[in-house]
């Protein structure tokens, strides 16, 4: 059986958040090392990969295997009904047909308790190969988002360069062009407003906004967005989360001229 | 005009 207690049910209000414009239906994997995901959106442009390490839950239990197939939509209607500040824990049976949430608040005088219907989902899983980035840029999350949403209002996509002088975000649409350069800054009082960027070679890649804008929908889970680029490949933007745990998105690039 | 590439040209089934 699976029995797994958040501190904070706000953690899984956001990270569904994050998720539900990209996903659908997706199975929540669970193992003895935690609670894993990993989706395609409809168009297969995008992947994202979730992991909640089992240290990010206490207590946390899982004695074998268990996919949750879940509707994120209706998961979403069943924490609306927990506040963010409230305990939230998981039970599953081990085949379960249900998934069992209860959110209790902190002074323990409401329990709230919800069984959500479970799914047959097949998916597809990727691997995931290790990549050495030719460049990683980690940013201020909410920077990240802005940037985004300031080009999405003129072009429907955005090359991103790294080289030498910083990075810059370029983009070219029917009104005229932008582009927003960062370089590397460090705040000793505030880390989470540092800009860090570390380059092995110069990459330049293209991506469309939209995707983008829709992974800044996990900005509330981390104050710092990690940037990895290499020519050709996926771009991955991760959010790191307490414990180790994280998501992922990957984005495919726009391919030839 | 840059067409979109797919994730699943990049990452394969598993």
């Amino acid at each position: 059986m699976l029995e797994a207690r958040l501190e904070q049910a706000a953690l899984l209000k956001k990270v569904v958040d994050a998720i539900k414009e990209l996903v659908q239906e997706c199975n929540f994997d669970c193992n003895d090392s935690g609670i894993g995901l990993q989706a395609m959106d409809n168009s297969h442009v995008a992947l994202v990969s979730m992991f909640l390490k089992s240290e990010s839950f206490s207590p946390f239990r899982c004695d074998r295997n268990i996919a949750l197939g879940i509707n994120l939509n209706a998961l979403q209607k069943v924490l609306r009904a927990a506040q963010n500040e409230d305990i939230l824990t998981l039970k599953a049976e081990d085949a379960p047909d249900v998934v069992n949430l209860v959110f209790e608040n902190a002074t323990a005088d409401r329990i709230s308790e919800y069984d959500l219907k479970l799914m047959d989902i097949d998916q597809e899983h990727l691997g995931i190969p290790d990549t050495d980035y030719a460049a990683q840029i980690s940013m201020p999350s909410s920077e990240f988002q802005r940037i985004t949403r300031d080009l999405s209002a003129i072009s429907e996509s955005v090359t991103i360069e790294c080289n030498k002088e910083g990075v810059s975000f370029a983009c070219e649409g029917d009104i005229g062009k932008g582009n927003i350069k960062l370089r590397q800054y460090t705040n000793v009082d505030k880390p989470a407003e540092n800009v860090e960027v570390n380059m092995t070679e110069p990459v330049a890649l293209t991506f469309a906004l939209k995707y983008l804008g829709n992974f800044c929908k996990a900005s509330g889970l981390s104050e710092q967005v990690r940037l990895c680029l290499s020519n050709e490949v996926p771009l991955m933007v991760e959010y790191a989360l307490a414990n180790n745990s994280y998501i992922r998105f990957y984005l495919a690039p726009k391919i030839g001229d | 005009k840059a067409g979109q590439g797919n994730i699943t040209s990049f990452f394969k089934k598993q």
